[in-house]
This record gives structure tokens, C-alpha cells and sequence, in this order.
């Protein structure tokens, strides 16, 4: 029913490459097949999944928004993991978004060009977006989407300032381009319990967005995550023992449960 | 010599915000007159340094920006501290921005204005930026300034990744619109000695920048800095005796050695 899902927050640091990364890993153990997109100039996710050695030969997200003959398919490339397939970034889709802000259809060519076929061929489409409200990118990623993931961070000083600003963003993603598009929920990151922030967020998180659209799982810090992606890893690769390997693996299971009810 | 300064790093969630207010709260302390420059549509400076009961009516960057008439003195306010006035930033920003790149001089508007009298109201002119490489909003800013900084959070996986990206940009900048741009330096953020990617990240950012660029002075984690941004005080407001404090105080008088020599 959800298939196609974007991670998203404004606010800068708060876990949504993370996210994208290690959700995506933890399906894919669970027996799902998933396409990650990264949509981030940044390229962050495609720096984690991506082998250095192949990403210059292969096509990007670049090449799929500047090539007229594009199609999706053709920028699709394998992951260091057997069941994650990804759509790259490239530093290039900086300049490049900049030029496609003149043509109003390029703020909606993710979702063209999302056939049936290509929608058939993954249980889950996962898009890492970049902190860009109301950008081409950030557009065309929503207007995808069947629902989307707030990742937020306990520790944030700045966390509940993001809230209504994604919501009015979305209330015209929903008016103009996308109707049917589900918040899927709120995620708590780096929670951290010896901290009197995440005490007090912990009880802010829910009244903001609604108790029943927060997730039941929250990630909490765990330097072992940064620690991967660092390396390139995701947390499961690196290490399935820590605790942020069951905190996204118990997320997964529980995305899954509410993505397909 | 340095008075116009830019807070800037694409990766999210570096400590961008945090230096802004905290940086500009230091040099008050020392005696400096500040004017902050908030750049970000999402405000968080505003937010941490703005009366919210006066907000409403003044005018902020926006105005600026979309006004043919204004004057970049016209939107100064006061914040609640004696020795730093502002510019807020507005939630419209984000739309502004948009409508803003189709006219070439609005990337240089900032600079266009900053005008010698202006410039001789304050000895330092800090401007918090946002996320938004090769955008209008960080071209503004760059192309009005004498130098830059760096955050880089010491914990970020992601962290050397965004180096070599900014310097692409900042070599455009300083090729096309401002051959004088410096780098004041790079400042340690979020530093956690008890952390192997600390100790890892202390090594790997000299490399990628260079040892002499980056500040003696690093900011250490410090929940109270977190804290108090929530509780929309500098670090000094809300406990002047936390280490924070003493950081971003020692940091001051780093960057006024720095930018006076
Ligand atoms: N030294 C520190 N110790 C603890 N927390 C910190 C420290 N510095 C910053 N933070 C917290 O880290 C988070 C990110 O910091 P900040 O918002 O300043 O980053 P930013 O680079 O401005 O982010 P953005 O890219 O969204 O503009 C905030 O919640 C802030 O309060
Ligand atoms: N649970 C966690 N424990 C410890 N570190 C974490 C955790 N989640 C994320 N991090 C680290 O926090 C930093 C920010 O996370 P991440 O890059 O995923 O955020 P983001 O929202 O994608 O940022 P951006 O806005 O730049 O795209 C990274 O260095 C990441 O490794
Ligand atoms: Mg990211
Ligand atoms: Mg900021």
C-alpha cells in the first residue's frame, strides 16, 4: 500500500541519511527488496552504499534529471548489499538544480517517470532528500511519495521550530501535486535517556505532531552508528551486535507493519 | 580588517546556528558590537536571539530582499542583548529565495548594500547561513563577506565528506563574484574526547584543511549549549559557567586575534 517513501526534515543533522541508510539495510535482512534514491547533493547515502570504484562510470540521479532520453531504469546500479539497489547522487546536482527550476514539469519527473514496472520490480523505494524545503528536489521526492518519514532529534535544540515548517510545505505538496500523501510517522533519533533534553522532547515530540504519529521505536545515540557510516557501513555491516542495529531493525519491523495494513 | 563573517558549511546540523548566536554573544562580552545577519529561512537564529512579541511587526531579511525601496538598515532590530542587533530571517524566505534566482543581482544584493556606514556601526558582522550550497541565499552571504567559517562537528560521519565540497564553491565564489573571500578558519565542533571518532576526526580534519587553518579553540559537546538554544538564550544567559561558555568565550578571543592582525 505505502511503497514509496521519502525521509524527510528540514532541520539539518537529524538522521535522515542515517535513516534512509540503515532502514533500507534492516528490510532488506528482513527479506525486502529495496531501491534507494539518494536525492541529496550531498550524496551522503550513495557515499555509504556506493562503491567508489564503479560510482564514476555509473549513471546518476544527475543523468536521469539532465538526460532527455533518461529513464529511471538506466541509473539504477547495484549496492555493496545483495538486496539494495540504489540511484546515486553527484556533487553535479547542485548546479544541476539550479538549472532545472525553470521548467515546472522537472519539479515532477521523479513521479513520471515511477512506472508500474519499475514500482513492481522493489517492495520498498526509499528516498534520502536533501534539507532543501520547498526546492526542486525536495518536490519532486514528496510528490513521488506515498508517505514520508520526520525523522527528529531528541537532542535538538531546534527540533519543534522544524515541525511547522515541514507541515505547511506538505499541507501544498497535498494541495497541488500529491493528495493521497501519508505522514507513515515521526521518528525519535539519537535519543539519549541520561540527558534532560530528551526527557523534556520526549513529551514536546508528541504533542507537536499527534501521539499516534509518532513511532513506537525511537533510535537512540549510539556512536557505533556514526562510527559505521563513516566506514562506509551500514549498522548492520559493521556491527549487528549494537544496540543501534536493534533499535533500526525493530524500526523496520515496525515500518513495515504500518506501511502495509 | 575581517568584519564581514559567514557561518557556513552544507552539512547539516555542524553547529552553524550554534557559533552564530554563541560567536556573536562571546565578542558582546568582549566589548564588541555585533550585528547578526540571519540568512536561514528555517530562523533558528532568530529564534534563539528575537523578541517573538516584537517579531511579528518588524522587518527581516524578506523585506530586504523583496522590497525594491529597502535598505538593509531598514530591517536592523534590536535582540535582547544590548550589544547585538539583527537581521531575522522569515519563514517566506524559503519562497523568496525562489522567486529571487531568476534576476542575476539578487545574488549580490546583500553586498550591493552593505555600505561603508554600515560597516562602521559595528565591529563585526556575523552572518548565520543556511544549508544551501550554490544557492542565492549562500551567495549572498559569501559574496558580501571578508572571511568564513567553518563548523565541522567532530562526531559527524559526514563531516570530511562536505570539505571538498565547499571548496569547489568557495573557489567559484572567489573567481567569479569575490577574489578576496578568506578562510578565518575551520572550528571544531561538538568535540567528545571519550569517542574514538573524536580522536579519529582530530587527526583526518587538519589533513583536509590543512593544520594551520584549523582553531586552537575547539567547542566541546556540552548539553547546556543544546539547552540553552531551546530555552532561546546564548550559552552566557544560561549558565555562564559551563564549559560551553568558557569555549565559545576562548573562541571570541581566538577569532578577534585572527581577524585584526
Ligand atoms: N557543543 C555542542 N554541544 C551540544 N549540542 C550542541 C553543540 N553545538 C550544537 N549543538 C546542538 O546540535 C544541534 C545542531 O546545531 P546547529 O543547529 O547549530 O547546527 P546547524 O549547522 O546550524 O544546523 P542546520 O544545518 O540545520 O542549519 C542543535 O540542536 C544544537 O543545539
Ligand atoms: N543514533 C545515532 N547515534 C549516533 N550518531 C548518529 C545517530 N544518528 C545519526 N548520527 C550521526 O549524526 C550525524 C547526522 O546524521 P545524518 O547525516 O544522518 O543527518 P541528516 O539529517 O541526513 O543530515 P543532513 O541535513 O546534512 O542531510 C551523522 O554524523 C550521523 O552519523
Ligand atoms: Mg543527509
Ligand atoms: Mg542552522
Amino acid at each position: 500500500k505505502i511503497q514509496v517513501v521519502s525521509i524527510t526534515n528540514q532541520k539539518g543533522g537529524c538522521g535522515k541519511t542515517t535513516t534512509a541508510v540503515n532502514l533500507s539495510a534492516a528490510l532488506a535482512r528482513l527479506g525486502q527488496k529495496v531501491l534507494v534514491i539518494d536525492m541529496d547533493p550531498q550524496g551522503n547515502t550513495t557515499k555509504v552504499l556506493g562503491d567508489p570504484s564503479m560510482l564514476p562510470q555509473w549513471r546518476t540521479i544527475v543523468d536521469f534529471f539532465d538526460d532527455e532520453e533518461a529513464t529511471l531504469e538506466s541509473c539504477i546500479n547495484s549496492t555493496k548489499y545483495k538486496e539494495i539497489d540504489a540511484i546515486y547522487s553527484h556533487l553535479d546536482l547542485f548546479s544541476t538544480k539550479i538549472r532545472l527550476i525553470s521548467e515546472p514539469l522537472n519539479y515532477v519527473k521523479l513521479r513520471s517517470y515511477l512506472s508500474k514496472e519499475l514500482r513492481k520490480k522493489y517492495n520498498y523505494i526509499i528516498i534520502d532528500t536533501p534539507p532543501d524545503l520547498g526546492g526542486i528536489l525536495m518536490t519532486n521526492a514528496l510528490s513521488a511519495s506515498d508517505g514520508y518519514i520526520v525523522p527528529v532529534g531528541t537532542e535538538d535544540a531546534f527540533a519543534l521550530q522544524g515541525v511547522k515548517q515541514i507541515a505547511t510545505f506538505i499541507k501544498s505538496i497535498r494541495k497541488g501535486l500529491n493528495p493521497t500523501l501519508e505522514m507513515i510517522g515521526v521518528l525519535i533519533t539519537m535519543r539519549d535517556d541520561r540527558s534532560n533534553i530528551t526527557k523534556a522532547m520526549l513529551q514536546a515530540i508528541p504533542n507537536a505532531f499527534g501521539q499516534e504519529h509518532i513511532f513506537k521505536t525511537c533510535i537512540k545515540r549510539n556512536v557505533a552508528i556514526s562510527a559505521a557510516s563513516a566506514k562506509n557501513m551500514t549498522i548492520f555491516k559493521y556491527d549487528a551486535k549494537q544496540q543501534g542495529a536493534k533499535d533500526y531493525l525493530n524500526f523496520a519491523k515496525e515500518f513495515i507493519e504500518k506501511t502495509n495494513g
